[in-house]
């Protein structure tokens, strides 16, 4: 599931990371 | 002690809804009846209106090649842009809910893409009014009846939204019990591939605890506003389906359309 959702995972680890947009 | 601890949930879930949405329902409805003290919205009610829109309202992001692109096409990416940034608020509200972050990583992901779009739908309700609804940060104002003139299938998307929202604004909610209310359908145990049901119930069963208390000292009249609130959840998903389903198509018949990575991974394999 994290691997399919790797955007969401990483805004759960990490909400300040850029989702490109 | 155990109502004042239902009340300090309530306060924590408040205050973090504040930090985490830049537009609440107080500021919007205050931008709508003209009481900030600011400039009034642009409104945009036709193309030349939505030109000179375009021009004034200092959006925060510009697409790429947008001089040239479709008008339902650049209103389309707009709502793209501001779904992908509503998705960063409502993970950052999630986080916030004690004892999200402890549960399962994987459940936490699954329980935001399920979630987020019946929390962006909930909260679109408060920039909305029966003749349109907010945009960009309140500085504009797109009419309904502007939305609805637009091509097919471009014109099918909000007026179900309008629909709903007309139906939740008359529950007359203000912003704490909305800020419950959208930890609760967050936390729904039932969403599909969920590994650990039982915590998220747990901290669910208090939220709803808090929302009931909520509810009835914020609105003492209203006994029945606790049940009327739950049974919106319903309509929540229903209209998130049909969304997804309207995306679907749009995705098959717009050869011009980019979906969003975020929004990629959230849809896929949805409902």
């Amino acid at each position: 599931l994290k691997e399919k959702h790797k955007i969401l995972h990483r805004l759960l680890q990490d909400s300040t990371s850029p989702v490109d947009l | 002690p155990e109502s004042a601890d239902l009340r300090a949930l309530a306060k924590h879930m408040f205050e973090s809804y504040n930090k985490a949405f830049p537009i609440t329902k107080a500021k919007s409805r205050a931008i709508m009846a003209g009481k900030t003290g600011d400039k009034s919205p642009f409104v945009i009610y036709d193309m030349n209106s939505l030109k000179a829109g375009e021009e004034r309202i200092k959006f925060k992001q510009t697409p790429l090649q947008e001089q040239n692109t479709e008008v339902e096409i650049r209103i389309f990416q707009r709502c793209q842009f501001r779904s992908v940034e509503a998705v960063r608020e409502i993970t950052e509200f999630a986080k916030s809910i004690p004892g999200f972050i402890n549960l399962d990583l994987n459940d936490q992901v699954t329980l935001l893409k399920y979630g987020v779009h019946e929390v962006i739908f909930s909260m679109l309700a408060s920039l909305m009014n029966k003749d349109g609804l907010l945009i960009a940060a309140g500085q504009g104002f797109m009419t309904r009846e502007f939305l609805k003139s637009l091509r097919k299938p471009f014109c099918d998307i909000m007026e179900p939204k309008f629909e709903f929202a007309m139906k939740f604004n008359g529950l007359g909610l203000n912003d704490c019990d909305i800020a419950i209310f959208i930890a609760v359908v967050i936390l729904s145990g039932d969403r599909p591939g969920l590994i650990n049901v039982k915590p998220i119930e747990e901290l669910q069963d208090s939220i709803l605890q808090a929302l009931a208390l909520q509810l009835k000292i914020s609105h003492p009249d209203s006994p029945q506003l606790f049940a009327k609130l739950l049974q919106k959840m319903t309509d929540l998903r229903q209209i998130v389906t049909e969304h997804v389903q309207l995306l679907h198509t749009i995705r098959k018949t717009e050869a011009e359309m980019s979906l969003h990575p975020l929004l990629q991974e959230i849809y896929k394999d949805l409902y």
